[in-house]
């Protein structure tokens, strides 16, 4: 199966 | 200070019980917008975030932003105490270390009031930008919930493909294969069951079920479900509300 990307790789921290 | 009040507290109960398996604790961000919350379940891979607008309550007044932290398990064991016909108050002063929240029925001759401690939580806030998706698709929410509890037999994670024709849900493991196809079908006599594709391109994404599955656990807010997608950005799974909405966020998983 294909890895999981984190969710912060494509939003910026405020 | 806080004061809002919810004549459908049932609303509520369902919000909890759409959000707090995938976070434990997170801050409800109060202002005179309505309250909303953002946060990302413990593994970073998916983002909640939760919109009740102000005009959802009545009253509703925020004189001051706050922030209340709160651990979503607690604050669901008290709703559990609210019957599903209560009209729920919460309050909250400015320097609050408490929320208070009040159940009154509907004969209004039973109020039970809580206190729930709040505590500090130092969140990331994260900035979501507007995106452009290059496929949304517009489904019943029932269907979505049963689709990813179905593939959720075969496989860990779902390919899903969107072309003009329709949406194609698919799942391969070790006992073997299946998939699920809903046709594009916006004449049918039951709009809520309709699918309604928007495609500016074809997708063809993969994604943990773990997290659908969780994610349509918010089945119980909206009979319509949106999932919009574009290749390598993370799926926006939306449940509108009357007065809000629940939008889920998942990164796809990326290929070897």
């Amino acid at each position: 199966t294909a890895p999981q990307v984190s969710i912060k790789s494509f939003f910026h921290t405020v | 200070m806080l004061e809002a009040r919810l004549q459908t507290g049932a609303l509520l109960k369902k919000v909890l019980e759409a959000i707090k398996e995938l976070i434990t604790d997170a801050n409800f961000d109060c202002s005179d917008n309505g309250i909303a919350l953002q946060a990302m379940d413990n593994s970073h891979v998916a983002l909640v975030a939760l919109l009740l607008r102000h005009d959802g309550f009545e009253p509703y007044r925020c004189d001051r932003s706050l922030a209340l932290g709160v651990n979503l398990v607690s604050l669901s064991k008290v709703l559990r105490c609210a019957g599903n016909d209560d009209i729920i108050t919460l309050k909250a002063d400015d320097t609050a270390d408490v929320l208070s929240l009040t159940f009154e029925n509907t004969d209004n001759d039973r109020i039970s009031e809580y206190e729930l401690k709040l505590m500090d939580i130092d969140s990331e806030h994260l900035g979501i930008p507007d995106t452009t998706y290059e496929a949304v698709v517009q489904m019943s929410s029932a269907e979505f919930a049963r689709i990813c509890k179905d593939l959720q037999v075969l496989s860990d994670s779902v390919q899903i493909d969107v072309t003009k024709e329709g949406v194609k849900f698919g799942a391969k493991g070790e006992l073997g294969s299946g998939a699920v196809t809903l046709k594009q079908n916006g004449n049918v006599d039951k709009e809520e069951e309709a699918t309604l594709i928007e495609l500016q391109q074809n997708v063809s994404l993969n994604f943990s079920l773990k997290y659908l599955v969780n994610f349509t656990k918010a089945t119980p807010l909206a009979s319509r479900v949106s999932l919009s997608m574009s290749s390598e950005v993370p799926l926006l799974v939306e449940y509108k509300m009357e007065a809000g909405y629940i939008r889920y966020y998942l990164a796809p998983k990326i290929g070897e």
